[in-house]
């Protein structure tokens, strides 16, 4: 469903070249549950957000279940995420003015749902992830792992075709962070959505069915799990 | 070195009261090397910020050296937490404008020290975090784990009396995780430096001496490792 010819991202820093990403090409098919793994500064964010069309590649093409995505002009781009992709970033950027149910109802606002049913959807996913009682929090009267699970539960509403976690898991403790391994390997088999999962966690690791090991912008193995 | 007594810490939302510390009270000696540990949402960040006089309790009192700090004015605080403490925030707080080196070298602007002496300082520092290509990035052309680093490595630079990690280790693979508690175990070591360590990672949690437990806001254990 998403395929990676060749990609490469280089970044130019004053006169020096940094290539993030190095020749990478990749497929991913429907229902997939990967992890992608790598040392600090190994490309993960860098890889994630190009596969997620957040970003483009400085060469290189990806693919949509055939469509080229390099070709696509940027509203087009946006809509298309909007109702295909979810994401969770590494640091979560939640709304700071919204609360936390306002911050996961969000990617609902422009559909045709009424704004009750946005509710009720919400509040059931903040509930899922244990943060009911945080629902009028905003971000900044939040924890770090309390923003981490708001940013998943937001990732998740819109019932996405993949999601793309970065680091879901960084700031949980270890019950915590099952708990939103749990969620997203419920929704992996449940709804048959894809899921990429960049991460450190071994324990993150072992429950994907297949594991992308990245190093220095370059793809080092690709194995089943 | 620093004593907390019947510390309470109560956030108001709205009409609801949260109790985020309850009637904590810890006596931190030199040269311990500590972790707080417990679940997202259980108060290692905000009895951290106590700790280290960023944030004051809403009753109750801490002692540095048998000074009364919750009198203090906050100008006095200010200059007492730059020549005392050292940081490394869950979120990093890096200043987005300056390079890595210059957000290393900027807690020592206000000091005696030639900017040609800082920046040598800062320049080791990076090296030795493994960040030394890294000095002229600025932290948005930097990955999670390597802006976390440079957080630390801020924090080091002026050898503060005490340092106050927040979850240091949360975006970084094991091998540059283990970087990270070799340094603080050194400067622990060498310099005799205070090391207080927010964690869930069990492997900073068995490199530690002493191990504070703290659940929804209470302390359920403290014991020697
Ligand atoms: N400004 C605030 N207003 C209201 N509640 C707050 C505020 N800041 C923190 N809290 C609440 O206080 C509790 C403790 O938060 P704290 O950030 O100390 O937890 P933590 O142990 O550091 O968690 P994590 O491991 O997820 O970072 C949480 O339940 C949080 O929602
Ligand atoms: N805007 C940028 N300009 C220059 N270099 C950048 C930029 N963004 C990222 N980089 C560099 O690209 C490399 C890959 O970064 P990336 O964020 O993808 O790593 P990562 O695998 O996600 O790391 P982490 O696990 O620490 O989050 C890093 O060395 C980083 O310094
Ligand atoms: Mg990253
Ligand atoms: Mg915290």
């Amino acid at each position: 469903i998403l395929e990676a010819k060749n990609i490469q991202k280089t970044y130019l820093l004053g006169k020096t070249e940094l290539h993030a990403l190095n020749n990478i090409s990749l497929s991913l098919e429907q229902s997939e549950l990967i992890s992608l793994v790598g040392p600090s500064g190994s490309g993960k964010t860098t890889l994630l957000n190009i596969l997620g069309c957040l970003d483009s590649p400085s060469s290189g093409q990806l693919f949509f279940q055939g469509q080229n995505m390099s070709q696509k002009k940027e509203r087009e781009l946006a809509e298309f995420r909007r109702t295909h992709f979810g994401y969770i970033f590494q640091f979560f950027n939640l709304i700071p003015v919204l609360t936390a149910l306002e911050n996961v109802a969000f990617p609902l606002w422009q559909t045709r749902l009424s704004r009750k049913e946005i509710n009720k959807k919400a509040s059931q996913i903040l509930e899922i992830i244990g943060l009911g009682k945080f629902a009028h929090h905003k971000p900044d009267e939040l924890s770090g792992g309390q923003q981490q699970r708001v940013a998943a539960a937001r990732a998740l509403i819109s019932d996405p075709q993949i999601i793309f976690a970065d680091e879901p898991t960084g700031n949980l403790d270890s019950q915590t962070g099952q708990q939103m391994m749990e969620l997203l390997k419920t929704i992996n088999k449940e709804k048959g959505t894809t899921v990429v999962i960049a991460t450190h966690d071994s324990r993150v690791i072992s429950q994907t069915r297949r594991i992308i090991e990245i190093k220095d912008g370059e793809i080092r193995s690709d194995e089943k799990n």
